[in-house]
């Protein structure tokens, strides 16, 4: 989970990690 | 590392000319004359800029098309997709709000929904699959435009309106493979004679 105001770095759902 | 992307998104999303708010419907709103005149120094921008650009893709509504009719003169042999995702709407209640523009919960419901689907579609990183950078260009409408670059630099999406747009304008995204977006010009028209800027 990002923290609160950080960089969310799935954000169009292509995260390889993920 | 297969499932890694490798290559850089460039997406130019472009404002669409100057068009004539009087028309009763969509085809009525045609782009005035000067509208055209921006539209040729958009599409003489582009080509100068001196990129290879893989797709146009446009709004469908007829100010956008026509914006694109003309830019694609300067883009020979470049494939132009039309999206009905793209066109102008009410993406998201702003804040603070304007006393002159309140459209109904509806218009929000709708138009957000929609344009919330045209960002998912556009705008991401790179696919695993393409190994070169790619220069994409979009046509459409302001609204649509800044809701994008609040969204995509993960600023608050009611914060669209604090933003302008002038007609004709090039707002300039970079999406990296890694995901980190980088905005790189917003609304440049720096390009046009002052005289034949225009916002409304």
């Amino acid at each position: 989970e990002p923290k609160k105001g950080g960089w969310d770095t799935n954000w169009d759902r292509r995260e390889p990690a993920f | 590392e297969n499932k890694k992307p490798k290559a850089t998104r460039h997406i130019l999303l472009i404002r669409h000319s100057q068009y004539n708010l009087n028309g009763h419907s969509d085809k009525d709103r045609t782009l005035t004359g000067l509208g055209q005149e921006q539209a040729e120094l958009t599409g003489q921008r582009l080509a100068t800029l001196g990129l290879k650009y893989d797709v146009l893709i446009h709004s469908s509504m007829t100010r956008a098309v026509e914006t694109a009719n003309i830019i694609s003169k300067y883009i020979p042999g470049i494939q132009r997709v039309s999206c009905d995702l793209l066109r102008e709407g009410a993406p998201i209640e702003p804040d603070p709000p304007i006393n002159h523009w309140k459209p109904d919960s509806v218009q929000y419901y709708e138009d957000g929904a929609r344009i919330e689907a045209a960002f998912r579609r556009y705008i991401h990183r790179a696919e695993t699959n393409q190994l070169e950078d790619t220069y994409e260009i979009i046509i459409c409408h302001a609204n649509v435009i800044r809701y994008f670059v609040c969204r995509a630099l993960q600023f608050p999406s009611e914060g669209w309106l604090r933003m302008g747009l002038n007609h004709g304008s090039i707002t300039w995204l970079t999406i990296r493979p890694s995901g980190r977006v980088i905005l790189r010009t917003l609304g440049d028209s720096g390009f046009m004679p002052p005289e034949k800027v225009t916002r409304s």
